[in-house]
């Protein structure tokens, strides 16, 4: 697994969950 | 019919789901340790009222209209509410999470669905530490049946809020 380090920054919570909801358009 | 998500979206989601809840453990006491702003004044964990104004901010709290601000080039949390920061979530405790779990919730249960909230929910159950406790358990169980009404009230499938709605049933319910 690749680390995340980079992305686990304050905001990674909400990045998480505004890429989760942004994917159901790709399904 | 035309709501559902797809089997595999569903798994990708838990399979994220899951990856964002170890790295969250991972990181939580060097989030803890982090220092917050000076303005950012959590309540405690009794205060129901306190917290849905810091979450949602007091905009959506008090239902007063968005007045677009020009003058104002920083963000006022206050106003538009804490997003569920890291540096935020880590320093609360189980108890504060479920806590605020049930305030939102029973928020919920009375307005809309605003993507402040969604945010915020997602946070609160990545939070929550397995096992579940009973009453957090019957909390999320609570929450996906709200969505689940919500998502059939709408007509006019507003995309973005039944994407969301989709997104908590689908994690709460696997």
């Amino acid at each position: 697994q690749s680390d995340d380090s980079d992305v686990w920054d304050d905001t990674a919570l909400i990045k998480a969950y505004d890429k989760a909801v942004a994917s159901f358009k790709n399904a | 019919e035309g709501y559902s998500p797809t089997l595999k979206w569903q798994q990708q989601q838990v399979a994220s789901f899951s990856a964002v809840r170890q790295s969250l453990n991972k990181r939580r006491n060097h989030w803890q340790s982090q220092h917050l702003d000076s303005n950012v004044a959590m309540p405690t964990s009794e205060d129901e009222e306190g917290w849905k104004k810091f979450c949602l901010g007091e905009r959506i709290y008090s239902e007063l209209d968005v007045v677009s601000d020009n003058e104002n080039l920083g963000i006022d949390y206050i106003k538009v509410g804490f997003p569920p920061f890291l540096s935020i979530v880590s320093r609360m405790n189980q108890a504060t999470v479920t806590s605020v779990l049930e305030y939102l919730i029973n928020w919920f249960e009375k307005k809309n669905f605003t993507p402040e909230l969604g945010r915020w929910l997602y946070a609160l159950l990545a939070c929550l530490e397995k096992p579940l406790l009973p009453e957090a358990h019957s909390l999320i169980r609570q929450l996906a049946r709200r969505c689940s009404e919500v998502r059939a009230q709408e007509e006019n499938k507003n995309e973005e809020q039944i994407l969301a709605l989709n997104l908590i049933i689908c994690l709460v319910s696997r």
